[in-house]
């Protein structure tokens, strides 16, 4: 039963949010954090602490009007600067995928799939 | 239709009706085949549907679909952008010609979609990053492009090339003097390499009788050279047969 690593991950995306200015990165964190627990079901299922973390996810997901349907992931995005808490938490370089990885990984890996003919 | 995977696989598919190609957490993308001549099983591809899921503060859930003779230059609501939110046009529809090539950029996760109609028939083409390809949950569904058709859709074109480049019988009646030899020719002036492309372009041909798919096997090809981040990767081969000059089997 992993439920911890989900613990941890989910405590590493939420801390430093604001909960209540940053609710949609918040949804997302809860979200993934759901998923995370749906993919431990079967080895957590006589764990305590799996079933704590569930019920509690149930809670916060409900108390904040998340949908469970949704992006998991926040989209990469650079650390952000006095500027951009001075201007938009939501400015255009957020819209761009390039961008916003630029300083973690300046040459993503693309990948390509086709469909032709018959 | 031929498929070409995230992985660089290389299959010729039965799959009849509608399947999924891409379902992720940020876009989903659907494919309705439809056969193309009577005695084959061979399809092709007459609707594609394409939705980009809401997006934070970037754009709002967007639907694209094109069907036979209907490419349009808009998402079905009749706009070419991701909406009203602050990064709306990190997703646009350009029209690069008209009732022919359409091309859909979505910036805020990095993709390039690109649809053509050649002759009856649809083509589909992706540039996608890697760890957006992987945001979805292991429970999510089939995703052609991610591992390919399921075993029984998968067609072995060499059974059409071991006929001796004679057609399926319902074709061969529809197209009796398309032959072999006629089809590589035909292939080989879009085609002049002996990868899977020709191949799929003779195989079409045969199948068929249909020019058109030339020029999809040819297009094809260039979305590649224009999506695909490997130049090494351009051309596939066909793992188990003979290789091309200057190219040996791994």
């Amino acid at each position: 039963c992993r439920i911890l690593k989900c613990n941890s991950e989910y405590l590493a995306a939420t801390s430093g949010l604001h909960v209540d200015e940053e609710s949609v990165e918040f949804c997302i964190a809860l979200r993934a954090y759901s998923q995370c627990t749906r993919k431990t079901a079967r080895a957590c299922r006589g764990d305590l602490a799996y079933h704590s973390a569930v019920h509690g996810i149930e809670d916060l997901m409900s108390q904040h009007n998340c949908s469970k349907v949704g992006p998991t992931h926040p989209p990469p995005r650079t650390q952000p600067t006095s500027l951009d808490f001075m201007v938009h938490s939501d400015a255009p370089e957020m819209c761009n995928y390039e961008k916003s990885l630029q300083q973690k990984a300046p040459h993503p890996n693309y990948t390509h799939c086709g469909l032709f003919g018959d | 239709p031929h498929l070409r995977t995230f992985t660089d696989d290389f299959q010729t598919c039965k799959v009849r009706g509608a399947w999924p190609l891409i379902d992720n957490d940020y876009l989903f993308v659907q494919v309705t085949n439809v056969a193309v001549v009577q005695g084959s099983s061979a399809t092709a591809t007459s609707k594609l549907t394409v939705i980009f899921k809401n997006f934070q503060n970037c754009v709002d859930q967007k639907v694209y679909q094109a069907e036979t003779d209907d490419l349009p230059a808009a998402f079905i609501d009749g706009s070419r952008n991701g909406g009203e939110k602050h990064g709306a046009n990190s997703l646009t529809v350009t029209e690069k010609a008209a009732g022919q090539y359409i091309e859909i950029q979505a910036k805020y996760i990095g993709t390039t979609i690109v649809v053509r109609q050649v002759g009856r028939y649809l083509t589909f083409a992706v540039r996608m990053p890697e760890l957006i390809m992987r945001s979805f949950e292991d429970n999510q569904g089939l995703q052609l492009c991610l591992k390919g058709c399921p075993t029984n859709e998968r067609m072995d074109w060499r059974l059409v090339e071991a006929d001796g480049g004679h057609l399926p019988s319902q074709a061969a009646v529809a197209h009796p003097s398309f032959m072999r030899e006629t089809a590589t020719a035909k292939c080989r002036e879009k085609l002049p390499v002996d990868d899977l492309y020709f191949r799929s372009c003779v195989f079409d041909l045969l199948t068929t009788g249909d020019l058109n798919f030339t020029l999809a096997a040819y297009y094809a090809f260039e979305d590649v050279k224009n999506l695909h981040s490997n130049k090494e990767k351009f051309h596939i081969y066909e793992r188990t047969a003979d290789f091309p000059p200057g190219n040996s089997a791994p």
